[in-house]
């Protein structure tokens, strides 16, 4: 029985996509298989595993839309065991074609939940804000990991998406855990990132995941190629971190 | 005659806020008039200036309800010659309570165009994002800065965004320039950085800033004091790069 893992946070450039696509392809790489949803009008996670955005033709749009069925949106990725449904610009619109459908918030679960028999990971890639789509994201899935940049403006906002986390828990999806928050673009030199560390293990102590994602260029440098850290440069620390979270995960979920 | 000037750009972390805050600073040490309007959710700016979000009672969602004149929600700040409209969490709701308003587009204008006779500068920072509450900020405005991380994905969207600057020069603002391209966040140590200041000159030549703002911790520093750059650290690369920035921009509008 699969995962449904969203990884989210409405503040901007925290690295959403970059843990998306790169904890994808390290799972796929420890033989699991697993889809990636990209669920980000900007389709960062769609470039960034080396697909056109401009031809693509279908995708999260229809899935949302329920014009397509999942199956029919996947198309298959260079990385191991890796699917992926891809955005495309159309995205941007759907906000407002959901707004007035009665189970709007349920477009995305009513999608996807079958896939579990079919996936050991359904990871969704979510925008820089706690609109209809991200809430879609969080109602359909299981768990949320949360990015945080160790950067200060990471800390503000995390009281508000964890009270957008327990009103979808409330209302939506009382299954929804948090899978993890992640601590991001970590610069050891850097007072302000061992301080941003100290504060996020100190109020959230085991709810943090040991692994750490240190800055590294490798990381910022993939996605100009469209891959993943795994194949760009898995001899990187980009790439043993995501490696590391893989297991971490794996091992946390282990009757997957 | 104040100018309106909006900082936007829908990919996350690319340094709106950074650049909204310690531009407005710089803005007002070289004696100009100087308000900041703080229209993203995240109300990042408003922390960033020292002002705790949390006892904010009244700001830009008053003004874009017009429940309150843009005079009476404006607030001092500890920076020479900076007033700040602040953004409160209600912000999130605006969206969805102004789609079905006839003029959804004017709220701002029509709340802020008065303004350019008290300020010789008003600065809109923007949420990751081109929804309702960017599309005010773009009709408003005079003209956009567009801030550019020296990052790949950074470049991706730049496409779109120049896409939603033409269509609101068509339909809602015909008046609306592009002030210019900030490139944020360059190191020069590295190799995509550079590959990416090539690429924005390339393409776009003189909608370029001179200026660059280089990657300097003092900048990321500086918020959780509650301080521009200017005020935290007047001598570091950032306030440099910031009032270099100022002075280009100053210069470049001579007749105000
Ligand atoms: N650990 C890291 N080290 C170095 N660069 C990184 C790292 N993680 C992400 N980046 C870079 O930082 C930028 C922001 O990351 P990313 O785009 O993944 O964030 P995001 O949260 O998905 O952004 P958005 O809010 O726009 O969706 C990207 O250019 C990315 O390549
Ligand atoms: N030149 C710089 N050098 C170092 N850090 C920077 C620089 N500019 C911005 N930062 C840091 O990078 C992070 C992102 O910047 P900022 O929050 O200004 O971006 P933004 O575009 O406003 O993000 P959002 O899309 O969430 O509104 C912040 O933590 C900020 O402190
Ligand atoms: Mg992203
Ligand atoms: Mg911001």
């Amino acid at each position: 029985m699969g995962k449904i893992i969203a990884i989210a946070n409405q503040k901007g450039g925290v690295g959403k996509t970059t843990t998306t696509v790169n904890l994808a392809a390290s799972l796929g790489v420890l033989e699991k298989k697993v889809l990636l949803i990209d669920a980000d009008p900007q389709a960062n996670a769609t470039s960034g595993l080396g697909i056109d955005v401009e031809s693509v033709e279908f995708g999260t749009y229809q899935l949302l839309e329920h014009t397509m069925s999942a199956q029919e949106a996947i198309i298959k990725t260079d990385s191991p065991n890796l699917d992926l449904i891809p955005a495309h610009i159309d995205l941007v619109a759907i906000e407002i074609e959901l707004v007035d459908k009665d189970e709007r918030e349920y477009m995305m679960k009513k999608a996807i939940s079958h896939l579990r028999d079919s996936y050991d990971y359904v990871l969704i890639d979510c925008a820089p804000s706690l609109g209809l789509l991200t809430l879609n994201a969080l109602t359909a899935a299981d768990a949320v990991i949360i990015p945080i940049q160790c950067e200060y403006f990471a800390l503000e906002g995390l009281g508000k998406l964890l009270n957008t986390i327990k009103s979808v828990q409330k209302i939506h999806n009382p299954n929804l855990d948090i899978e993890g928050m992640l601590l991001t673009m970590f610069d050891s030199r850097l007072r302000l990132s061992n301080q941003v560390v100290e504060e996020v293990r100190k109020h959230f102590a085991d709810m943090v995941f040991d692994t750490i994602i240190q800055r590294n260029v490798r990381l910022s440098e993939a996605p100009s190629y469209g891959e993943s850290i795994i194949k760009y440069d898995a001899s990187s620390k980009g790439a043993t971190n995501y490696l590391n979270l893989a297991h971490e995960i794996v091992k946390k979920n282990k009757e997957i």
